[in-house]
């Protein structure tokens, strides 16, 4: 549906006779339209077409096929800018690598712990995933299940100090000969204070080489503001947006890489340790415009 | 004055941008601006009457038209019925990865233990990793008796089996939590309109995220359309959610919202009061 979205709006720019500015701003119009049923924020949408239409209004004299390239080269462009290029994430195989995983309540967090140990591990690293949640009912025993669904061991201590176990384990993996270390966290958002404060002495204290931010691939317009709280108080280095398996097409996580000034990293598509990708900006854009 | 399209063209703007800005899904502000827009042309305000305020009420009323729509629904008068009749009373709980059904459920047997009704859980979760223990630490903190078998066996047979056990040992309300899916996995969602037929729930509960954006509209046309609901709750309004997202899916569902999650905490669950959502957002 959205497909038709960007198409249409683009085949009905340049099959006007005469491209003047009022069908650029309809044009803009639709592009607004698209950005916003795709949960983009609304100041980013309205700041990302003003920068557009302008360019188009400077340049419409171009002939229709130009045009058109122009029209979606600039749209891809700003996005870009926002999002990211392809990044991968290469750590040392040599010395250790420390992830800390963070994010609201429900994003998804557990989940890609262990497909981040999964996808580490086929590219040779020596895994270790702590459960550093000690409010979930469950959380253990759900990163235990899909630790071993994915071979890998999961430290945890049954003390009410997230910090203290996040350390302990990173020194009980080194001493496994661990390389590369993956800490899940309790969901938080930004109106828990303590969770924050915990969330920031839990960085200061193991010193993680990332923070991936989760964000689910549902979220609307909150997720500026909720970005926004998580990067003022910790290091956010990338961003892993999940249920993209879903309608979700994801503008909240294109607002949060805005809000955080940090790049998408990774995309989860699906429950299974198997459904994880590499981020990708063609295919995200497409997934936002059609 | 009568009020031109002219006149009322920048108010509605800046409308449609509060109302996007306060996480209402973006098919519902075009609905909410049209109707609104319609009645303000050719409408006559006195010179002195602000255009401004004559706006703000159309919109409120629009609003309460919106909310007061549904069929409003007692749960605790459907319960009492049943439990009169010495029949428990069975909820079943669904809803999308990750909005807070195992959570909600635990809320819900705390309000209904504090009005006296025995409850017990159904972990009709038989798939998701560490789903059961959840539910069971849930069941031990409340003192609720639990349901359950071994993880990938048959949903619907817990739920059945939970229902019959009501029966037997005379529990009020049965509440029957089921996975997170997406509403797009066709067989995911025939699973789920399976678990409701063989376990015939009296009530089917939709919990929704309030952070969701636009696709919360998705998610609950295609639950209602697919198996079915007769209530929402939203949870996470104390992520300081503007509650935009009440709006989009009472719009789109026609269906009352009972109750919203505002922590994650047992009493962290209010009755929801439509009146102080619109105060909410129009502040
Ligand atoms: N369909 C789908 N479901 C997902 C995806 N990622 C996670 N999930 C599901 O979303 C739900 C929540 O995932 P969790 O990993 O428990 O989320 P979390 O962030 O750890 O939650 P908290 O610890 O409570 O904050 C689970 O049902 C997961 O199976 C995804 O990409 N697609
Ligand atoms: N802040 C806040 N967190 C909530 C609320 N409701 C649920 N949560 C949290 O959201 C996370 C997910 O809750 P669950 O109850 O596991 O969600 P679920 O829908 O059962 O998830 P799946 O079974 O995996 O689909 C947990 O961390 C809960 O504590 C709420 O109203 N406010
Ligand atoms: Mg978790
Ligand atoms: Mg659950």
């Amino acid at each position: 549906r959205v497909k038709e979205g960007l198409q249409a709006a683009i085949r009905k720019l340049i099959e006007k006779d005469v491209v003047d500015e009022a069908a650029i701003k309809e044009f803009v119009r639709d592009i607004q339209r698209e950005l916003l049923q795709a949960d983009v924020n609304v100041k980013i949408v309205f700041d990302l077409s003003k920068s557009i239409e302008s360019k188009l209004l400077t340049e419409r004299t171009k002939s229709g096929v130009s045009l058109k390239e122009r029209a979606i080269t600039l749209l891809y462009d700003e996005m870009v800018k926002i999002m990211g290029n392809e990044a991968k994430i290469e750590p040392p195989q040599d010395k250790l690598y420390v992830i800390l995983l963070v994010g609201i309540q429900g994003s998804g967090k557990t989940t890609f712990a262990a497909k981040l140990a999964k996808y580490f591990t086929k590219k040779g690293y020596k895994v270790g995933l702590i459960c550093a949640d000690i409010y979930r009912p469950g959380a253990y025993e759900q990163l235990k299940t899909l630790g071993d669904s994915v071979s890998t061991e999961v430290f945890w201590e049954k003390i009410n100090d997230a910090v203290k176990i996040a350390n302990d384990g990173k020194g009980y993996f080194v001493s496994k000969g661990k390389n590369l270390i993956i800490v899940d966290t309790a969901g938080r958002h930004k109106e828990e204070r303590s969770l924050l404060d915990e969330m920031r002495r839990m960085e200061e204290s193991i010193s993680p080489d990332l923070t991936l931010l989760v964000i689910d691939g549902t979220i609307g317009q909150q997720a500026y503001n909720q970005a926004l709280a998580f990067a003022k108080t910790t290091k956010v280095g990338g961003l892993v947006v999940t249920k993209l398996d879903g309608t979700a097409k994801g503008g909240g996580a294109l607002t949060a890489a805005a809000a955080t000034g940090s790049k998408i990293l990774f995309v989860s598509n699906g429950e299974r340790v198997d459904d994880i990708e590499e981020f990708s900006p063609t295919r995200f854009a497409g997934r936002i415009l059609g | 004055k009568t009020l031109t399209e002219q006149d009322i063209s920048e108010p509605i703007q800046q409308l449609e941008v509060n109302l996007l800005e306060s996480e209402v899904a973006y098919e519902a502000v075009q609905y909410i601006i049209s109707s609104i827009s319609s009645k303000l042309v050719g409408q006559k305000i006195s010179r002195t009457e602000d255009k401004n305020k004559f706006i703000l009420n159309l919109l409120r009323e629009t609003l309460l038209n919106i909310f007061s729509h549904p069929t409003q629904l007692d749960i605790f008068q459907e319960i009492q019925k049943k439990v009169e009749n010495k029949i428990p009373y069975s909820i079943m709980f669904l809803g999308i990865n990750g909005t807070g059904k195992t959570t909600t459920i635990a809320k819900m047997s705390r309000l209904l233990a504090k009005k006296g009704y025995s409850v017990i859980l159904a972990a009709s979760d038989t798939y998701r990793a560490g789903a059961i223990e959840q539910l069971e630490t849930h069941s031990q903190n409340l003192g609720l008796k639990i349901l359950k078998q071994k993880y990938g066996s048959d949903p619907a047979a817990v739920a059945r089996d939970a229902k019959n056990y009501a029966t037997l040992h005379n529990y009020h309300v049965v509440l029957i939590d089921t996975a997170g899916r997406i509403q797009t996995s066709k067989n995911l969602m025939e699973e789920l309109a399976k678990i409701k037929r063989v376990s015939a729930p009296d009530l089917t509960i939709f919990v929704g995220d309030s952070l969701a954006g636009n696709d919360l509209v998705l998610q609950a046309r295609e639950f209602l359309k697919t198996v079915g609901f007769d209530a929402i709750i939203l949870t996470k309004m104390d992520a300081d959610a503007k509650g935009g997202a009440s709006i989009s899916v009472v719009y789109a569902t026609g269906k009352p919202i009972i109750y919203i999650g505002t922590g994650q905490g047992y009493d962290d669950i209010q009755n929801f009061d439509a009146e102080w959502l619109i105060n909410k957002l129009l502040s």
